[in-house]
């Protein structure tokens, strides 16, 4: 029998006696093909704290992961939106949409995060570590998600509320720099999670990573007859709540099809 | 790797299970034909599973074999490949044999921690493959 062509990955040579690679050889493939999928290392702060998965921000993705994608993806199944079973996120069709669209979802929790020249307003700044959103993904929209519960204790304030959302620009010797981001209504009643659309604060924050000073939340009675009061009176749950109802922030993005290299 | 392959001939020739090589095996040709094979990395294993939430693992799946015909009943060649197989059985010298390779992928979605407490789920689009076939 002659022998056939030069083959780049299918002619198997008879001369030739081809081994089993080792269990350190088939690990090295491994460690490849997670640096080609862009996972090559843990994450920073992790080595002596694994991070916790039953905080909202990670339990929110794997409830889309659960619920809305499923396991054994196919590009040509049906959209997200025929697919989704219930979760506990209270997913709208706007959301599902997003998902569908969506290459890479982030979500980023609430920190406690000082910010030189903003004063400290307990429960009513939130921050969150931005820093990770590549520039060059396009980012189809963002929204925060606060959870509103109906158990609050010595609770003064029934009725409906307007949460509204700034983004803060500066605060120096108590005058507040504020734009307007969203706002939503809340009645007393109703436990769950609100969404707030904040696509332009995000964008910003993206470009002008030293603007990043957060958001404001302002909490007012529906009707305007009284002060602002604080989010934590009307059950809105802050960053040192329980941990699976803290506050956090999801981004929507398109890739731009530019693979990430890491060095190893 | 010939070379290679000779050395540990010589020195340790019972050193692998020839019989468990599909490439060595005499009577594994079936497995030799072009088909679906599958790599799985597993999170979990490589203790990596604290911070890659889901899945628990990758199935890695490749193709490989050869493209012989006739082809089995559940393998996709194109036309090409036919061509191509009928001009290597005139010139095997000079022409090579279509080649095994995927003809459908989908995605896998990955979802990990960035750090302590931000998290991302990320579609990698063609990373699965669902059917191989000869190009």
């Amino acid at each position: 029998e002659r022998m056939s062509g030069l083959y780049v990955d299918n002619g198997f040579d008879q001369t030739v006696v081809h081994r089993v690679v080792s269990q350190r050889e088939k690990r090295e493939v491994e460690h490849e093909i997670l640096n080609l999928l862009g996972l090559p290392d843990r994450p920073r702060n992790t080595i002596n704290r694994p991070p916790q998965v039953k905080r909202s921000a990670p339990k929110f993705l794997l409830d889309i992961y659960k619920n809305a994608l499923g396991e054994g993806e196919d590009e040509d199944e049906k959209p997200v939106m025929h697919r989704h079973k219930a979760g506990e996120f209270d997913l709208s069709g706007q959301d599902l949409r997003a998902i569908d669209q969506s290459d890479v979802i982030m979500t980023f929790a609430a920190h406690n995060h000082h910010v030189p020249g903003v004063r400290h307003e307990r429960g009513k700044r939130l921050w969150f570590d931005v820093s990770d959103i590549p520039p060059e993904e396009y980012m189809i929209g963002a929204e925060l998600r606060l959870y509103h519960s109906t158990h609050v204790k010595n609770r003064k304030n029934h009725g409906s509320h307007t949460i509204t959302a700034y983004r803060v620009l500066n605060i120096e010797n108590g005058t507040r720099e504020l734009q307007y981001v969203d706002a939503i209504n809340v009645t007393s009643s109703k436990e769950g999670w609100l969404t707030l659309n904040i696509s332009k604060a995000l964008d910003h924050w993206v470009n002008n990573p030293d603007g990043n000073r957060g958001l404001y939340l302002s909490v007012h009675p529906a009707d305007r007859s009284a002060h602002e009061v604080r989010p934590e009176d009307i059950g809105i749950v802050g960053f040192r709540g329980d941990p699976d109802k803290q506050p956090f922030i999801v981004g929507y993005f398109k890739s731009s099809g530019v693979r990430e290299s890491k060095v190893r | 790797q010939k070379r290679d392959a000779k050395r540990k001939k010589k020195s340790d020739a019972l050193s692998y299970d020839y019989r468990n090589n599909p490439y060595t095996d005499p009577g594994a040709q079936y497995s030799r034909t072009c088909k679906i094979q599958t790599l799985y990395v597993s999170f979990r294993d490589l203790q990596w599973q604290d911070w890659i939430i889901a899945p628990d693992g990758y199935d890695a799946y490749y193709c490989s074999g050869e493209c012989n015909f006739p082809l089995n009943a559940h393998m996709n060649a194109t036309n090409h490949a036919i061509v191509q197989t009928l001009v290597h059985l005139v010139s095997p010298g000079k022409v090579p044999k279509p080649c095994c390779a995927p003809t459908k992928l989908s995605a896998i979605s990955v979802l990990y921690f960035l750090d302590e407490s931000n998290v991302i789920l990320k579609k990698y689009k063609n990373m699965v493959v669902k059917s191989c076939g000869c190009h």
